[in-house]
């Protein structure tokens, strides 16, 4: 004996993602239009009051976007919005001697090297909902664990695709920088191969 | 090297370090899964010098899941509610036929009530319980069983002198 199933409520929306406009840079007015992608809303007009739990999206192993809704339990916010600590902001470092300093612990000619953290643009960065990659998201791979993931996030090593369904490629934007002008590449291309697998490996998977 | 690589994205923004994609069934090459390699090319390494394995990531495309679950169609029939009933009439027909059997051997037998003559199978039943001998009272099994048109023979083990 099985229970009727109730049908589930669609959720359906009638309101329509419409252009909205901004100005960046105190004077340069843009037109910004949202895009939809899997579910997940890119480039969507901010909310008007900004707050702490604001739902933000997060990525399974195989790449597929989740909704997560920030909680207070016990005075602390679980599930909180995602810290990515001094990751994409630029260090400028600056030699100070010990006179310019004037620390009283410290002699004239002793080195302070004082190091600077600036932002990152926020400006288009700001309008992906989804959690960026940072290496503290990196996972080992290989037979011993033993081999970093970098520069991917998700999805992980191994998993499997279902054809047919959207899956986000992350990986940390900084990774990418040219060994010779030690900048950070401004465009990537993404590439897949076949892969020939060997005989040993085939048939560990389930089933 | 690149030659080899069968699904080329454009040139993306890597500020975003995010990348949606979508794989067909073009990729499977009419097989039902297929291993590929992922790699990323930054605009500062050409073509050339490109390694997929430097910093590949390998993956599994596959049909669809392994495990045969319900159809799209199927689980949207079960999300409107609608399941299909033919089970009902299944479970409810076995019942009703036994009922229905039931009832027609209750009014056979009411009807043929005074033809009827079981009095061979009872002797039958009888007999066999008579095979006992000795004084049922001392058997529990048979306590309650009423062995009168026997009365239990005279066992004479010894002989008397007389005799």
């Amino acid at each position: 004996y099985r229970n009727a199933v109730k049908p589930r409520p669609t959720t359906t929306t009638s309101e329509e993602i419409k252009p909205w406009l901004r100005t960046i840079y105190s004077t340069q007015v843009e037109v910004v239009t949202p895009t939809v992608i899997a579910g997940v809303t890119f480039s969507a007009k901010p909310p008007m009051t900004s707050d702490a739990l604001h739902p933000w999206i997060s990525l399974d192993k195989l790449g597929s976007p989740k909704t997560k809704n920030p909680e207070i339990k016990k005075g602390r916010t679980v599930n909180g919005q995602p810290d990515y600590s001094t990751y994409f902001q630029t260090v400028h470092t600056t030699m100070l001697s010990g006179a310019e300093v004037g620390a009283h612990n410290m002699d004239s000619n002793d080195i302070y090297n004082q190091e600077i953290f600036e932002d990152e643009d926020k400006t288009y960065v700001s309008l992906n909902p989804i959690i960026r990659c940072t290496p503290d998201r990196y996972r080992n791979k290989g037979l011993a664990k033993d081999v970093s993931s970098e520069p991917f996030c998700t999805p992980f090593e191994n998993v499997e695709w279902k054809i047919d369904h959207t899956y986000f490629v992350t990986w940390f934007t900084k990774f990418f920088e040219d060994p010779a002008t030690d900048k950070i590449a401004e465009k990537v291309r993404l590439h897949a191969f076949y892969v020939k697998e060997k005989s040993h490996e085939k048939g560990f998977g389930k089933r | 090297s690149l030659k080899g690589a069968f699904f080329s994205t454009e040139w993306v923004k890597n500020v975003d370090g995010l990348y949606a994609m979508e794989p067909t069934e073009e990729w499977l090459q009419d097989k039902y899964e297929k291993r590929i390699l992922l790699a990323i090319q930054p605009d500062y390494i050409t073509d050339e010098e490109f390694d997929p394995w430097a910093h590949g990531l390998l993956l599994h495309v596959i049909m669809g899941s392994r495990v045969f679950k319900n159809t799209k169609e199927q689980l949207a029939l079960q999300d409107a509610g609608l399941s299909d009933d033919t089970w009902y009439y299944v479970a409810l027909t076995m019942p009703t036929m036994v009922v229905v059997a039931c009832v027609a051997m209750y009014f056979f037998l009411h009807l043929n009530k005074n033809h009827r003559d079981i009095r061979d199978v009872r002797q039958f039943a009888v007999n066999q319980k008579h095979r006992v001998l000795g004084s049922f009272k001392s058997y529990n099994k048979y306590k309650k069983l009423k062995n009168r048109p026997y009365s239990e023979l005279p066992t004479h083990s010894k002989k008397t002198s007389k005799q």
